[in-house]
């Protein structure tokens, strides 16, 4: 049974496009099945992943807009074995709009979640835009989990409250189960003490909800999404790709922990 | 007759807040009267920029919705002098929900520019969310022109297409006379060759509307949102500082060859 992880933070620029295909390239390395699905109209990590250009392609819009079209009919291999992608592109936000007016709009992305496609992997990364719409909404719902990407300062962590207050409102007004698993820190820089004060400071609030393994500035992890690669194809024995295979494991231990 | 600029780009944390609030603060050191509107919910420009929490005190919110409520009623002074600010929070977001539904829901903002407004400063800088959301839509509409910050990683040049469609619909569709006046490269690393090639990049593309002056990477930069400050107030020697004021010179000069 597979379980999905939606991969949010508002906040912008933090990560969540490089944990989701990284980390979920770490897991296949693993020999896990894992799907990425690409909810955020930028489309980030269906350029890195996606071995065409899918504009003209079905994608998440019409999974999202017609009700009989199914996830599994849009998935399609990467160039990572093991590791799948539901491309996301900029009609997501056409859909957004279309998806206001109707019953259930929350909904939308869990009623397609069908056993087929929860079955055939073993976890479901959703990687998000960085705005609390209607489109993040619907992965907060279809979600089991959430993971929660920031950098190492400041501004990003002004506006967890808001996330997490987004997070409970999709629970108890939604009846959503999804939960909190952690926060990753995926870009530290050990020279700058700001690095250490906003880490510190996450600690303190959120204790072992904090991932021990953090992701260091690196600058192969900014190159390799110009050359439409992972981590792992771009240099697998780079610093990023070591910190990413090590978030794998703490990732794995964590879920198995459950 | 004060001049109104966006600063936008969907991509996230590419410096969108860093520049309205640092060119903001550089302009106003040099006498120009400048007053810095926060359209995002995140309200990271409030944040640094305001007094007092203002959560429970009107901002954008009720500027948007309520018509009888004029912008002048909000602008708070903040610590630097000849910079003011309209302070953004997350209720924001729910005015987006709100507009949705009204007529004429792009001119929101532009209905509440008032000529007292727009006489009594120079410029007006406005922070906008990282989505093309009916926020940044009115924010497109209300502006005379557009200044895009990008940082030099490749995956804030990928959503630049996205973004200069939607704002020639603003224009095709809106009647608004909104111009791309300018690109900032706001974080530029000289140690790594990803900015080079990606700033190669952008000049091929858009020639002079790239500005000569960059912000290189700075961790005083980092380190002043958390202490709710300017680049000036926090380090005003500090190689950021004297970025943001060559970048100020630049900018004047090219808005008076206009
Ligand atoms: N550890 C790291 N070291 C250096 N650069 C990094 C690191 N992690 C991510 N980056 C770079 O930082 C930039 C922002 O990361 P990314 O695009 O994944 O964030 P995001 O949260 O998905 O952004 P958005 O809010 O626009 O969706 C990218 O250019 C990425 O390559
Ligand atoms: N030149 C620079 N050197 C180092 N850090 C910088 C520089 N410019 C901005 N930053 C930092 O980068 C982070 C992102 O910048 P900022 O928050 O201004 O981006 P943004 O586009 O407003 O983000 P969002 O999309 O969430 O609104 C901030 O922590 C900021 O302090
Ligand atoms: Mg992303
Ligand atoms: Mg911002």
């Amino acid at each position: 049974m597979g379980k999905i992880i939606t991969i949010a933070n508002e906040k912008g620029g933090v990560g969540k496009t490089s944990l989701s295909v990284n980390l979920g390239a770490a897991l296949s390395i693993r020999g896990q099945q894992v799907l990425v699905i690409d909810m955020d109209p930028q489309g980030n990590a269906s350029y890195i992943l996606s071995k065409n250009a899918h504009d003209e392609k079905p994608s998440m819009y019409e999974v999202l807009i017609d009700k009989n079209r199914k996830i599994s009919s849009i998935v399609e291999e990467t160039t990572t074995n093991g590791l799948s992608l539901a491309p996301g592109n900029l009609q997501l936000a056409g859909a957004e709009i279309q998806l206001i007016q109707t019953y259930g709009r929350e909904f939308a992305l869990k009623r397609s979640f069908t056993p087929d496609v929860i079955e055939a992997y073993d976890y479901v990364f959703i990687d998000t835009a960085p705005s609390l719409s209607l489109l993040t909404i619907n992965s907060f719902v279809a979600a089991d989990y959430i993971l929660i990407p920031v950098f190492s300062d400041f501004l990003s962590l002004v506006g967890l409250n808001l996330l997490l207050d987004t997070i409970n409102i999709s629970q108890e007004n939604l009846g959503s189960n999804v939960e909190v698993i952690g926060f990753v820190i995926t870009k530290y820089d050990c020279r700058e003490n700001i690095s250490d004060e906003t880490i510190n400071l996450l600690k303190a609030k959120f204790g072992n909800l904090i991932y021990k393994e953090v992701i260091r500035v690196n600058v192969k992890l900014k190159e390799a999404p110009s050359k439409r690669q992972t981590i792992f194809q771009y240099d697998p024995v780079c610093i990023g790709a070591r910190n990413y295979l090590a978030l794998a494991n703490e990732f794995l231990n964590r879920m198995n922990e459950r």
